[in-house]
């Protein structure tokens, strides 16, 4: 049973792409099959394992309908884990899908036929809650929420739990909150703590228990086109995602 | 006369924000009177002055075409400086934008009649190339990009300078690259170092000689309701974006 998970945030820089490229990639390590979706024009989550991408068929899956084809499933160097990159044209399909009837609902479509593939699909978003996000909501069983414990941060939360509410009311029932972590995360500094323990009072349940510290290694890894398990496992972020690789386990695990 | 600059990145969480509101603070104590418009939906420039704000003119005036009332314009803590507010139905102007005729005209026609009384306008913009990004672009005689010293920031910039370039010679060409501004640059790490030596010898005139350093003062302010010259003077982050006001006078001033 395949589940689809969307990391949205539409405060920027809060750590999406880190999360979904190093979520994903050691969860692959975990010997579960996973898929990784870049929906962002930016291709972040595509350059992160160095891809340069100029595959249009997950843009002409949106803006066209057509199916991806599946050659279009780019290998990278973790075993396990494969990735639909972006490409820039994708910023162009905001305004394409403006006038398409069922505009939400094409990657739901074009992730279909990949389910029996896969254990978990992620899929990686740009920050804003624009039709690619909301696209991306309707193709999800839940959202993963990165956070920094920063304050436009923690004032951009409300906005995005209510959107999510308005897509459930509306277009998709099915969807939850899976999880919301924080990220860039400095024990040190009375801002981090503080936002940390406002949003675990606010969400007990919600907020993982592993928290993702600061840590330059993660910044230093998309550069030279690795997740951070491969880059350097011993850095304080691979240990961070490892944890809480085990822990989405647990979480998802139990539905 | 006055000088209109948008300040823009679509990579997300580069300090556009606290980059926008701390500068204009700064040139307003300067004594150069200073408006800021807030045209991300987010509202974080907005909420930076402790500001929560319903008011739907600068929407009305993008989707409508209707004048800002002059009583839209809200004065701050800060002498001179005064702001034109966001407000969360400006998610919605994207969408509603695009079948308008003269779509990217629209803030430009609204910003007009206030330029006899600033000396400066500054846009803070959201993190994307859209609808509402090509108005301010429009709108401006200058753009000036805050970037991270960090690889995915690196890897927006070359996008964002052909964006500008598309722009220039289809709806304004005279708009111009005004200023980079590295943000929250650490010198202990190799990767501050490397990105911003990097900037620095690709484009050695347009990057500010200032580079604002990670400073946890400037992230604590907004939750204060203050910018950071009220809020810690004596703070490296107020320090930096003091000297960079005063570098700024130096760089539109010779204009
Ligand atoms: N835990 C961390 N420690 C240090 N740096 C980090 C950490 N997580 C992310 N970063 C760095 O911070 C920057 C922002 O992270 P990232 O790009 O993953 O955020 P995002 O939410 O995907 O941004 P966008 O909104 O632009 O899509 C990147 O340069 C990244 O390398
Ligand atoms: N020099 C700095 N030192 C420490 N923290 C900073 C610095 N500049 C910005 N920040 C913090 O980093 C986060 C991102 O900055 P900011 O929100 O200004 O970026 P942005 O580009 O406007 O983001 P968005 O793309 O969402 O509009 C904020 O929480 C802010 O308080
Ligand atoms: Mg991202
Ligand atoms: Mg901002």
């Amino acid at each position: 049973e395949c589940r689809v998970i969307s990391v949205v945030n539409q405060k920027g820089g809060v750590g999406k792409t880190t999360t979904t490229v190093n979520l994903a990639a050691c969860l692959a390590v975990a010997d579960e099959p996973t898929l990784l979706v870049d929906i962002d024009p930016q291709s972040n989550a595509t350059s992160a394992f160095g891809i340069q991408s100029d595959d249009p068929s997950l843009y002409r899956s949106l803006v066209l309908g057509e199916p991806i084809p599946e050659e279009s499933i780019q290998s990278v160097e973790i075993n396990n884990l494969k990735l639909i990159p972006s490409t820039v044209d994708l910023a162009g399909a905001e305004l394409e899908l403006a006038d398409v009837s069922d505009r939400t609902g094409r990657l739901k479509a074009a992730l279909e036929p990949f389910k029996k593939y896969f254990r978990y699909i992620f899929v990686d978003c740009p920050p804003s809650l624009s039709l690619l996000t909301l696209n991306a909501l309707r193709a999800s069983d839940e959202i993963l929420i990165p956070i920094q414990a920063e304050y436009y941060a923690l004032e951009g939360l409300a906005r995005l739990l209510r959107t999510v509410e308005r897509v459930r009311s509306s277009i998709h029932p099915g969807l939850r909150v899976g999880g919301i972590v924080l990220t860039m995360y400095d024990s040190r500094t009375n801002l981090s703590r503080q936002v940390g323990e406002d949003i675990r009072s606010h969400m007990p349940d919600l907020v993982y228990r592993v928290a993702i510290p600061r840590s330059v290694r993660l910044a230093e890894a998309p550069s030279h086109g690795r997740p951070i398990i491969a880059y350097d496992i011993s850095s304080s972020g691979a240990q961070a995602y490892l944890a809480m690789a085990s822990e989405f386990l647990t979480r998802t695990g139990k539905r």
